[in-house]
């Protein structure tokens, strides 16, 4: 019984690629079976993992090709992607007049869904029809936050969007949970963490992601960073978060 | 007679706001009377400046409110800001059922232009119609670049889009000029920055901008830069595009 667990967050830049990427690779190499899907239209995770789809996930939103014929193998056995293309950037607006817009994606989701330990959807940096879609097919939100002064500011809109989509979309949505990304030993990554623990108490991973250069060099080599460098602090951090996952759920 | 910059990069996180922010700032204390247009739902340049909009350019763009009704003074003489909200999220769905919904902005701005130096506006990080407001209403577009992978897979679609607004509403839009962002002493970013210099020649910045954590910590007291901490490598860096920005159109 697949789990879909939407990665987002509004604020741009904050590793929510890195951690579909790299969570997910984890999990593969722990023997899940995990498919990443890619409604982004930089298409980064698609770039991340080295493949570029001929089809990809606008042709399954917008011209009805189905989900299955458009995944991809990656170098990591039990790791999939379904990839991304720019074009999705103007399929954002053509879904716009889409009857059920919001759902399309969660529509063709449950094709896959139970052939999969994990899904993990990257979304966007936005509150769009993209990212909506995402939510609307999710279990549950993995909410990537960086260490920084404006990444605390969108958390507050991202949480009431999570809640309207849960009272109306879909009513099981939940906060899978909240990741502290690219930490660094200074005072402002202090302050931020303690203030989003204490926001969020126990939702927030006990496994933080340090800032780690071998991370945004791996997917300039189409590798996740345990195919790159698995001793780097990088690999380690999503190799113990994907630990912590699996304790919290042990049944998948 | 004001020239308007639009600030755009629709990869997250690459330092739109803290360019449009700190350029902003340092131009000012050369004397230039400078306007930020914050057209992001985020509103990171309203809150990294301290302030917070009763009115903002979600009245302006949807609601009919004049620009000027809404601009306010911040802490640094000639620099002024046109707040957002978080209730642009939505304006940008609603913008959709505008006439001449890409012209919104450049109507507004038209009537302030010629009361500043320069009027840089910052957007959010997407190609959608907030974004597309920015470049119809600009004389040339800044694009923030950071020294990493995923930041140049996107320039090319940026790229097209500004070459498409050119050639159908904005003739005059130009490429102002490239900033290397979040620059380190690393091979990525060598690399990086070789590639782009090699890409872009002339038209990217001599100055490039360091990773320099006080930049990130400025916002959290809603100062620029050059309030915060003058001394900072961030702060020295600013000020040095600022005088290098003016070399190049000294009439201004
Ligand atoms: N822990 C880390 N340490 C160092 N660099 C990182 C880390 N996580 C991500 N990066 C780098 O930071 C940049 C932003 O990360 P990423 O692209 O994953 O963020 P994102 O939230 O997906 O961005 P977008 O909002 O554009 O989709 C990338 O260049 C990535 O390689
Ligand atoms: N040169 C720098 N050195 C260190 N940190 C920086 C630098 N420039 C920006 N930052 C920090 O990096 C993060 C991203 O920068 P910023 O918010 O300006 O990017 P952006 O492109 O406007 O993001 P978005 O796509 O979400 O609008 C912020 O937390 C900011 O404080
Ligand atoms: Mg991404
Ligand atoms: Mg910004």
């Amino acid at each position: 019984m697949g789990k879909i667990i939407c990665v987002a967050n509004q604020k741009g830049g904050v590793g929510k690629t890195t951690s579909c990427i790299n969570l997910g690779a984890s999990l593969a190499a722990c023997g899940k079976k995990i498919l990443i899907v890619d409604i982004d239209p930089q298409a980064n995770a698609t770039t991340g993992l080295g493949k570029k789809g001929i089809k990809s996930m606008y042709e399954v939103l917008l011209e009805g090709v189905k989900l299955n014929a458009i995944i991809l193998e990656t170098e990591l056995p039990y790791l999939f992607i379904a990839p991304s293309k720019t074009d999705l950037a103007g399929g954002a607006v053509e879904l716009g007049y889409v009857p059920n817009r919001e759902k399309v994606l969660s529509k063709t989701l449950s094709q896959v869904k139970n052939d999969f330990s994990y899904v993990f959807i990257d979304c966007p940096p936005s509150l769009g029809l993209l990212t909506l879609n995402g939510l609307v097919s999710a279990d549950s939100v993995l909410i990537p936050i960086q260490c920084e002064f404006y990444a605390m500011e969108g958390v507050g809109k991202l949480i009431d969007t999570i809640q309207r989509v849960k009272s109306t979309l879909n009513p099981g949505l939940e906060i899978e949970g909240i990741l502290l990304t690219m930490w660094s030993r200074t005072k402002l990554a202090r302050e931020v963490e303690e203030e989003i623990r204490n926001y969020f108490k126990e939702k927030v991973y006990k496994t933080v992601i340090p800032r780690n250069i071998r991370l945004a060099e791996a997917p300039g080599f189409g590798k996740p960073i345990m195919l790159y460098d698995i001793l780097s602090k990088g690999a380690q951090a999503y190799l113990t978060l994907a630990q912590e996952i699996l304790k919290r759920e042990p049944q998948r």
